[in-house]
């Protein structure tokens, strides 16, 4: 539902490139290199693979001041399938952006595909 | 399935296949399934092999002398020249030694996520360094679980922290010709069913090998699964069919004189009481994830290991734990009910139950922080003393005697070849 693991996936990561981003008081671009050297050299080579695919939306979308969880559905991680059902999330929402889910959705992907200076695979 | 069907893949792919679908070692030369690689199936799971070319050499084997070799890995090989006697058959025969067995789910493997992958505060260049060795373990830590456990948790103590006992550590107190003699068949989401496949991985020969003491756990797989609706739960009558099926299995593959120990399902409202309004270690930056949070997250993506018990609605928690019940009653009403020819089997209340209910502390350090879920590793090392004492008080004839050689042995042989 809504990308299930590949969702979760999504949001623990973008979570703690957030909030890697608060503690250090760094750009979100700084933490998410940040994150990526913190894996094990086997894995680098995933971690720039989506930093090159994601990070300018990933970027964009967390200093735009979104969630975890509507970036992940603006890079297409999460994806609400079925739009009568509600917006899976781990964060809380801000209430006042919140009037119409799907189409707040909507604007994220948009949003992130026109900004993303690399092609969503 | 078409590069398997290449003749130069056949080799590769059944070794992949021995580990993914029959959980033996991925590495293992002489086909014994033991190994001397740690992960993969390997070592942490089922005791060191010795000899990874012979496939007459691995931990368990029945011998009556090792006067040349090892022949069962327990590190007592050689003759004591005043007797012109062997080692094992001086010091080992006769003394009732046995093997040490776990047929079970993630709780008996000892699954554990280290939180400090999930708290960003906590994060550096180490925090992640063990993370392709934990992944070969399927995300389990056997050698630290409460029936296997045979390490301390110093190796790890960035990744996991507390103290370790099991039901192995114990017996090879008793029994220092025990060392090594254990196996962790514990597997992640598994119930009843396929309980049913997964006892035919054991490797114990009937004849060939030592006797064992084994323990079935299935804590809550049966009930659990993340949809949201009851026809994933196993009912009673197909519980008790699979559970006789492998009970029959074990008696008919199991040395004679083996024992087994099985117990029912826990009530798992524990983890909500417990954790719902407790902060989980992906919102530890800004306090802004509660467990509840987590678990309905997981139960809106139908990613949860649970979606019964780990849920805010009080309905659905206690509707699991009534079904949880009733396969607990089955369980005894089937040992009860049942005899069978060459091994005992004995019905063991859920331990955890009395854990919990005598711990002092903060009842959250029982249980894993990151999935919240899991018994924690504080967890384990009580419920292999409260498994113990619990055998020792209601079954004092099954525990075996002590062996009066063990001095002898330390003195002689050491670590016996460690793991």
């Amino acid at each position: 539902i809504d990308g299930g693991t590949k969702c979760a996936g999504c949001v623990v990561i973008v979570a703690l490139v957030e909030q890697l981003s608060f503690i250090y008081n760094e750009t979100v671009a700084d933490s998410l290199a940040r994150f990526c050297s913190y894996l094990p050299p086997e894995i680098d080579i995933a971690c720039q693979f989506v930093i090159k695919t994601y990070g300018p939306s990933i970027i964009d979308l967390l200093e735009d001041n979104e969630t975890p969880d509507t970036v992940c559905y603006g890079i297409e991680f999460c994806k609400k399938y079925d739009k009568s059902k509600k917006m899976c999330h781990l964060f809380p929402l801000p209430p006042s952006h919140f009037k119409d889910e799907t189409e707040r959705v909507t604007r994220l992907v948009t949003k992130a595909k026109g900004k993303s200076s690399s092609p969503f695979p | 399935k078409e590069i398997c069907s290449i003749s130069a893949f056949k080799k590769l792919c059944q070794l992949f296949n021995n580990f993914t679908d029959y959980h033996t070692p991925l590495f293992d030369e002489d086909g014994d399934s033991f190994s001397i690689e740690n992960t993969f199936r390997g070592a942490d799971w089922r005791g060191k092999d010795c000899n990874d070319l012979n496939p007459k050499i691995y931990p368990g084997r029945l011998t009556s002398s090792d006067a040349v070799v090892d022949s069962n890995c327990n590190g007592i090989v050689g003759i004591d020249p005043a007797s012109n006697k062997s080692y094992e058959e001086l010091w080992c025969n006769g003394t009732m030694a046995m093997g040490t067995i776990l047929l079970g789910d993630s709780a008996g493997a000892h699954f554990h996520i280290p939180p400090s992958w999930l708290t960003a505060k906590e994060l550096n260049t180490d925090t992640y360094s063990d993370l392709l060795t934990i992944l070969e373990n399927e995300l389990d830590w056997p050698m630290l679980s409460f029936v296997t456990g045979f390490q301390t948790t110093e190796k790890w103590k960035k990744d996991i922290q507390g103290p370790v006992d099991s039901t192995y550590l114990k017996m090879r107190t008793l029994n220092r010709c025990n060392h090594r003699d254990y196996q962790n068949i514990g597997v992640n989401g598994a119930r009843s069913s396929s309980m049913k496949e997964l006892v035919k991985f054991l490797a114990r020969h009937r004849l060939l090998d030592k006797p064992v003491m084994a323990t079935i756990e299935l804590l809550g797989n049966d009930v659990c699964s993340g949809h949201e609706d009851t026809s994933h739960m196993t009912t009673p009558e197909e519980y008790y069919n699979n559970m006789h099926y492998v009970f029959e299995y074990l008696d008919s593959a199991l040395p004679v004189g083996s024992v087994v120990f099985a117990t029912g399902l826990v009530d798992g409202r524990i983890l909500y009481d417990t954790l719902h309004s407790n902060i989980h270690p992906i919102g530890s930056t800004r306090g802004d994830v509660t467990y509840s949070d987590f678990y309905d997250y997981l139960n809106c993506l139908e990613i949860s290991p649970c979606f019964g018990w780990m849920n805010s609605n009080e309905t659905w928690r206690n509707l699991t734990s009534d079904r949880a019940l009733e396969l607990t009653q089955t369980m005894e009403k089937l040992i009860k009910e049942t005899k069978y020819q060459n091994i005992t089997v004995l019905y063991m209340p859920v331990p955890l139950h009395q854990v919990f209910d005598t711990w002092k502390g903060d009842k959250a350090d029982l249980i894993e922080p990151v999935d919240g879920f899991h018994p924690s590793q504080i967890t384990n090392a009580l419920v292999a003393n409260v498994t113990w004492q619990y055998i020792r008080d209601t079954y004092p004839d099954i525990v075996p005697p002590e062996n009066p050689y063990n001095e002898l042995i330390q003195k002689k042989f050491g670590d016996q070849g460690g793991y």
